[in-house]
């Protein structure tokens, strides 16, 4: 006893400052504190730390924390820049800053292009485009045959790989996203326009004036 | 209509790249 004085600390490891995570990002202060509100239900949903966790992400994105799935995996780790195994919600909260309506379409390019760089060799190969049709038609149940799956393969490389060197670099990457928008589709989140509407409780925590 | 699919299309319907469930309920 005694200790009267020692008080925990009031923001796990990880936390940031909103005002900061603002200035850098599409973000203003009030929708940051917003955004810990959604940050700390999923980081406290199995592992109570803070921190999110692979297994907690893929219970928020599924309803399940052992479905596997390539792409939420590319997500997570392209989320988790330190690269230490868990989404810090400074992390949080700058990657998902990329989806925001009024952030700028070379950043979400940029990052749709990271994300299918499967090894991140600065290229998309051929058999990471493969792997990547094969995970998708794996995850919905569909069946085509491998030689459908090459056909299409091959033809998406006749479109986007413009100096036909068998890979896919950024700058072939962005001209081909340009002729089809809607594959950008999914790095826009309306949602984020709003989320003071979807957590409303930084009324009651926040911290900015 | 296309004869054959954008194999980019295909991937980005993937239930992964769906974010958008971290705002809904």
């Amino acid at each position: 006893m005694g200790c009267v004085l020692a008080k925990k600390a009031k923001h796990p490891v990880g936390y940031e400052d909103p005002i900061i995570l603002a200035a850098e990002t599409a973000f203003t202060v009030n929708e940051v504190e917003s955004l810990y509100e959604l940050f700390k239900k999923i980081s406290y949903s199995i592992i109570k730390d803070g921190l999110i966790h692979k297994e907690e992400f893929q219970l928020a994105l599924f309803q399940n924390s052992n479905n596997r799935n390539l792409f939420a995996d590319r997500i997570f780790d392209l989320f988790d820049v330190k690269r230490n195994g868990v989404i810090e919600f400074g992390e949080f909260v700058r990657s998902l800053s990329i989806f925001h309506p009024k952030t700028a379409q070379d950043e979400k390019i940029a990052f749709a292009f990271k994300l299918y760089d499967l090894r991140g060799t600065g290229f998309i190969e051929r058999e990471e485009l493969k792997e990547m049709v094969t995970a998708l038609l794996n995850e919905s149940d569909l069946f085509l045959s491998d030689d459908l799956i090459e056909t299409i393969v091959d033809q998406t490389f006749k479109l986007a790989d413009s100096n036909c060197d068998g890979r896919i670099d950024s700058i072939e990457w962005k001209e081909f996203v340009m002729k089809n928008p809607s594959l950008l589709k999914n790095m826009t989140l309306p949602y984020l326009m709003d989320v003071k509407m979807s957590f409303p409780s930084f009324i009651m925590n926040s911290e900015a004036d | 209509r296309p004869a054959v699919m954008n194999a980019f299309e295909l991937i980005s319907t993937s239930q992964g790249l769906n974010l958008g469930v971290l705002f809904e309920k």
